[in-house]
Parts: C-alpha cells; sequence; structure tokens
C-alpha cells in the first residue's frame, strides 16, 4: 500500500502519525464496500461505495476539462443541496463520459438507486465514474450490483480493501494512506482512498 | 482519470473543508502528471463526519494547521502513489525547482520539467541529460536567466550557473536505476519554490494505451 511506502518527510514531524494498517474506513462513522457488477471484462470489483452513518461535511473539486463526464454534474448538484454527503458510489470499467443525455440518465439513476438502497436522502449522495469513454453504461448490471452493494459495506479494513480494488482500472496497485492527530481536544483521523494511472495531468478546481 | 476520496472524523465544516481542499490539491494532485492529458472524469471528494468530536476545527482553531497539514499529507501521499503507478511506469520523479519568481512560476517549471516526454525517457534510459532538464524550463514561458541555472540528479551536481559540471557518470547511473530519481533546479532569481511529480516514459505506456479500448 501507498500508506507503508511514504514518510512525514516535509511535514511538521510532530502533527500527525501515520497509521499503517489504517483505510477509508478507519474514520469514525465510515463503512466501504466493492463488488464486481460486470462492468469490466474481468471479475474485478467495479462497482464500490463509501458509506458514512451521518450527514458529513463535504467539499469536492473537479476537473477543469472543458468536456466532463456526467457523474461530475450529478456530484455537483448534490453538493450544492446542503454541502453534506451521506455516499460516494463509484464504479470502474465506464466512464459515463461524452454519452449524451442517455448518459446524464443514467448518473442521475445511479445517485437515486443507491440513496434508496442505502437509505439515505438523494442529495446526499455523490457519484464518479472512470473507464472507457464514449459508451453507455450497462445499467442493468449497475442496478443489479447498487441493490446488492450495500449489504456489501464493511466498517473494517477489508471494505476499504474492497472499494480500493472497485476503482481501479489500469492501475497495477492500489492506493490508500491514513494519519491519526490530536485536535480540538480529541483523538482525529484523516484518511483517503484513489486510483490513477493513465490520463493524468489533473487540473482540478 | 484519477479519483480521490478524503474521509476524516474530525468535526470540520464544509465551507473550511473546500478551502482546505483546494489548498491542498493545488499543491499535491494538480501537481502530478502521467502522459499531460486531463481527464474528463477528475474528482476529489472530502467527507468529514465530526464523529470524533471535541472543538469545531476552524481556520481560527490553534489545531487547524496541523489538521491542514494532515490533509495534505494525505493528498500529497496518494497523489504521490498515482504517479509512481503511471501506466508503464517504472521510476517515480520527484522535481524540486527553487529560486524561482514566485511559488506560481516554479510550480509552472516543475510541471514542464516533469511533463516533458524527452526528460521522462531519459530517466526511463537512465541517462543524466541535464540538456532536456534545463530546455523544459526554458520553455515553461516562466521568468528564467539562463545563465545562472543550477540542476543536479538527486546528490549529483551536473549543471552550475547554467555550466555542465564534470560529474561520475558511474555514479549517476546507479542514482538513476533506482526506485524514485529526484531533479533539483535552483534558478537563482527569487524566493519562490514547488515541487512536481510523475514518472518515467516506456515502452509499455505505449503497449497499454494502443489498446486501451479496443
Amino acid at each position: 500500500s501507498a500508506s507503508s511506502a511514504s514518510s512525514a518527510q516535509g511535514h511538521p514531524a510532530a502533527a500527525f502519525t501515520v497509521v499503517e494498517d489504517g483505510s477509508v474506513t478507519t474514520p469514525a462513522g465510515f463503512r466501504a464496500g466493492g463488488l464486481h457488477c460486470g462492468l469490466k471484462k474481468t471479475d474485478r470489483h467495479d462497482l464500490g461505495a463509501i458509506l458514512c452513518e451521518v450527514p458529513a461535511a463535504a467539499a469536492a473539486v473537479y476537473t477543469t476539462n472543458k468536456v466532463q463526464a456526467a457523474p461530475l454534474q450529478a456530484t455537483r448538484e448534490s453538493l450544492a443541496a446542503g454541502g453534506r454527503l451521506r455516499a460516494m458510489l463509484v464504479n470502474s470499467g465506464n466512464a459515463n463520459a461524452c454519452t449524451g443525455k442517455q448518459g446524464l440518465a443514467d448518473a442521475y439513476e445511479m445517485r437515486a438507486a443507491f440513496a434508496a438502497a442505502a437509505g439515505v436522502p438523494l442529495e446526499q449522495v455523490a457519484v464518479a465514474s472512470t473507464g472507457v469513454i464514449g459508451e453507455a453504461l450497462k445499467m442493468d448490471r449497475v442496478r443489479s450490483g447498487i441493490a446488492q452493494l450495500p449489504a456489501r459495506l464493511k466498517a473494517g479494513a477489508e471494505g476499504a480493501d474492497d472499494f480500493c480494488q472497485a476503482i481501479l482500472t489500469t492501475d497495477l496497485v492500489k492506493k490508500s494512506v491514513c494519519v491519526s492527530l490530536q485536535a480540538g481536544g480529541r483523538t482525529v483521523h484523516v484518511a483517503g482512498a484513489a486510483k490513477g494511472s493513465g490520463m493524468i495531468h489533473p487540473n482540478m478546481a | 482519470t484519477m479519483l480521490g476520496f478524503v474521509t476524516t472524523d474530525a468535526p470540520v465544516g464544509s465551507e473550511a473543508l473546500h478551502a482546505l481542499l483546494r489548498r491542498a490539491t493545488d499543491r499535491t494532485f494538480n501537481m502530478i502528471t502521467v502522459d499531460g492529458d486531463t481527464s474528463t472524469n477528475d474528482m476529489l471528494v472530502a467527507m468529514a463526519s465530526g464523529l470524533a468530536g471535541g472543538e469545531e476545527l476552524t481556520p481560527a482553531h490553534p489545531d487547524w494547521s496541523a489538521f491542514a497539514s494532515a490533509v495534505i499529507y494525505v493528498c500529497e501521499v496518494l497523489a504521490k502513489a498515482i504517479a509512481r503507478d503511471g501506466e508503464g511506469a517504472t521510476k517515480l520523479i520527484e522535481v524540486r525547482v527553487s529560486g524561482a519568481e514566485s511559488d506560481a512560476s516554479a510550480a509552472a517549471i516543475a510541471k514542464t520539467i516533469v511533463g516533458s516526454s524527452l526528460v521522462k525517457s531519459a530517466v526511463f534510459g537512465t541517462d543524466a541529460n541535464w540538456g532536456r532538464i534545463i530546455a523544459a524550463a526554458g520553455r515553461a514561458g516562466e521568468p528564467l536567466d539562463p545563465d545562472t541555472v543550477d540542476i543536479a540528479l538527486g546528490p549529483i551536481l551536473t549543471l552550475r550557473d547554467s555550466q555542465p559540471v564534470a560529474f561520475d557518470e558511474d555514479a549517476a547511473l546507479a542514482y538513476l536505476k533506482g526506485d524514485t530519481v529526484e531533479i533539483i533546479v535552483d534558478l537563482k532569481l527569487g524566493g519562490g519554490q514547488a515541487t512536481a511529480w510523475g514518472c518515467d516514459l516506456t515502452y509499455d505506456y505505449v503497449r497499454i494505451n494502443a489498446a486501451y479500448r479496443t
């Protein structure tokens, strides 16, 4: 994992501690998971989610590419509705980009379907996609996966590992890190997961 | 495409979180490149449950800088992991530029160097090709005195005041065979500094991307 290979060089030495076995589910209130729904040609996970047990204060930055995938619009609308999220749903294998009105409808349907399956408000769900550009999502497979996903979300490392697997495309390794620190009179955690291997020159705002 | 997800149980509001996320993004994810192509789907989302309890963290809180450091560190680890896992990559490249007219200028120069196909292929081939590095710096569109540039590959100085320095080619070869290659550039113009990350360019990059869709 990325966390075991990195040091805190260049950062205030006493500010935080790397939690070697930590993940996005280490901070209190988060569960995660993933499964294979059939978007990838292999049997690897291609649908994942992070779920928070309370409405989490949320923020996001997005690509500044003028051509933007449909899920970004759905996520922007969710965040604009109140700045809080309960869930983040991600599929890999298909970018849902350059897919026109159907792609936008599919992004909204993903958001609504996961909101219903997880029992959370629609406007507190964000969605993201990654994979091949210009192909319609196989929504029958996505719907089936979403229906099964809430039961697969776990609070421990296994759930986070499944999530990290579900977001990969051509990546060779999962990317995860977690730190803890004393802040506001309590021990708090900050964790992250990511994917990325090609078409990488981010310019997010 | 890069996707990033940050979770925290710290009690922090959306507005403060958003400002911090933008700052962290500019210093980390926006400072990596693998192939110079910006995706249609890049997204970074942060969620703060607040379930750790305690005092709300705002920029005015004495612990804010520690929290901000933690968020930036998490983003930096993930950004470097993406760069190291660039398609076909065998090495992480870290470019540190100092002495620029401003931090923004240093960032532009660092990202131009780390994105140069010629620099990336030289690193793959373990070629201590400082000429490609200074050429990339010079075309970045930023202020630069062509007579004052120092360039080092890790501990090995190759250029001082824009003039080549005799160095041990065997030592350079050994250094460039490592997992991480640091390119250190001092422009000696001002106080601006920045770091960018990328990877080497290999035959596998073409193999992977020549048939991604089919």
